[in-house]
């Protein structure tokens, strides 16, 4: 593991799923889209959220809920402010 | 699909049958458990249906092509209401636009104050029943300095339908494959270095995981290469993302020409449709000048069949930015697609001034620039402005003229 300097992107690629993904039966187009607030701002985050809040939740734990949706991680390009998980389906 | 993490918000926009809303209540355990945010509805972090109290939640999505296909809840916007309704308090529905056409739904959360919405008295610790009884509150946050100072927030959307067929042959694996096979493998390199932002120039990192399992993935368990090995290492579906992405012109849409930091990952399925995250940090935003300057994001999802085509491109990177304006973003991104019709949602925060209530500032507000009202080749047909509490929404609907 490694801490990236500040202002760095490090890109992750999940080569177990991307490698032999097969999309041959995806038909519907229109997203579904979810955002979900835990607080008005980066700065804002209460006194007993961990640091970095959510973006501090490691990625094997977002899996667990990505299974429930049906979803696999193919890459992942974190930054100090946002990660971008590129999803399956 | 795509999912980003931000340390106070998570946004994921799944495509196809995907089971979105059944890991909406994974999503709120995972915040209390895992990230510490505070919960209401339960004695502690040990109880199973633990959920933290979120600030504020949205779902939307545009009208289904196939609704009869998808799963769970998202068989009708009714049932994904009740499910939304059974999981929150203060959530309100809408739809926008034609009934018997394009339209889009919305279900918001409206934040209250601790003061105007008392916790819910805690559950039982030893409850193991999955069937959660109580609504989760939305809105109680904690004051905490800075909270007062939320930064402006908006989202633009453009849903686009019926694409140009040509077009559309560029996101297929063959197409793409071939387009790459004329490419000198310079070149190739070349544009999957200016899609990643020359990685290789800014002290950054590729860590890749081959052949891992899922704890590997998250457990950052992969070894740390440099850039040159991480290039060799990447999948033909990433590769052929990146191609496609400079070839039709999405890499383009936030040139690295104006945003030097703009980073780019993108995939190519087979046989067809393509997705690409795009992460873009604030101007100036280098180095640890800028801890509290944000990174903005835009992504895209393309499905380029003829019989359900469709393109979707979301960014909340600020209009205006770098001179550019929101107009222009649009009609770049539809210039891509030449689709037959498509529709636009921008939400945008509210001006939070004094005198807000009192004297209305249309001119100040992006959402209603008249310049998005014109968009070359196509005809307006619906423009429709939603007022909320603290957003407003502006949909518009056009057509191919």
């Amino acid at each position: 593991t490694f801490s990236p300097a500040p202002g760095s992107l490090q890109l992750t690629i999940n080569h177990d799923i991307a490698a032999d993904l097969d999309s041959t039966n995806a038909f519907e187009g229109p997203e579904k889209l979810l955002e979900v607030w835990f607080a008005p701002s980066p700065t804002a985050l209460p006194p007993t959220a961990r640091d970095n809040g959510l973006k501090g939740v490691s990625p094997s734990t977002w899996e667990g809920m990505l299974d429930m949706v049906n979803c696999k991680v193919l890459s992942i390009v974190k930054s100090d402010h946002v990660d971008a998980y590129l999803l399956s389906e | 699909s795509s999912m980003f993490v931000f340390p106070h918000k998570l946004i994921l926009k799944t495509c196809g049958t995907t089971t979105l809303l059944l890991g909406l209540r994974r999503l709120l355990r995972i915040a209390a458990v895992d990230a510490g945010f505070p919960f209401h509805n339960a004695a502690s972090t040990e109880d199973i249906n633990v959920a933290a109290t979120p600030h504020r939640v949205f779902y939307s999505r545009k009208n289904f092509l196939f609704p009869d296909r998808q799963q769970g809840p998202h068989t009708s916007w009714k049932e994904e209401v009740k499910f939304l309704d059974d999981t929150f308090e203060n959530g309100s529905a809408y739809m926008v636009g034609r009934m018997n056409a394009d339209h889009w739904y919305l279900y918001m959360t409206t934040p209250t104050s601790s003061a105007l919405t008392p916790p819910l008295t805690p559950r039982s610790s030893n409850t193991s029943s999955p069937t959660r009884t109580r609504k989760i509150p939305t809105g109680i946050v904690p004051h905490v300095s800075g909270a007062g100072d939320a930064p402006a927030d908006e989202t633009l959307e453009v849903l686009m339908m019926d694409l140009d067929p040509e077009l559309a042959k560029q996101f297929y694996l063959e197409q793409a494959s071939a387009v790459a096979s004329k490419q000198v493998p310079a070149q190739a390199q070349e544009a999957r270095r200016a899609a990643l932002g020359s990685l290789g120039d800014i002290d950054s990192t590729v860590d890749v995981f081959e052949n891992c399992g899922e704890s590997d993935l998250a457990g950052g368990q992969g070894a740390e290469i440099d850039v040159t090995a991480g290039e060799a290492m990447t999948t033909e579906g990433h590769a052929l993302g990146t191609v496609v992405s400079d070839t039709c012109g999405l890499a383009q849409v936030y040139p690295t020409s104006h945003y030097p930091d703009a980073r780019i990952d993108a995939y190519l399925f087979s046989p067809c449709g393509y997705s690409a995250n795009g992460v873009v940090p604030a101007p100036d935003a280098g180095a640890e000048a800028n801890d509290n300057k944000p990174a903005h994001y835009w992504t895209v999802h393309v499905t380029p069949e003829p019989i359900c085509s469709y393109a979707s491109f979301e960014t909340n990177v600020p209009s205006g930015q770098n001179g550019r304006r929101t107009s222009d973003t649009i009609q770049h991104v539809v210039d891509i697609f030449k689709p037959g019709r498509f529709t636009v949602t921008f939400f945008e925060t509210k001006n939070k001034t004094a005198d807000d209530e009192a004297v209305p500032q249309p001119a100040a507000r992006a959402g209603v620039d008249k310049r998005m009202d014109g968009i070359k080749g196509y005809r307006r047909m619906d423009r429709i402005i939603h007022e909320f509490d603290d957003y407003h929404l502006v949909f518009r609907y056009f057509e191919r003229e």
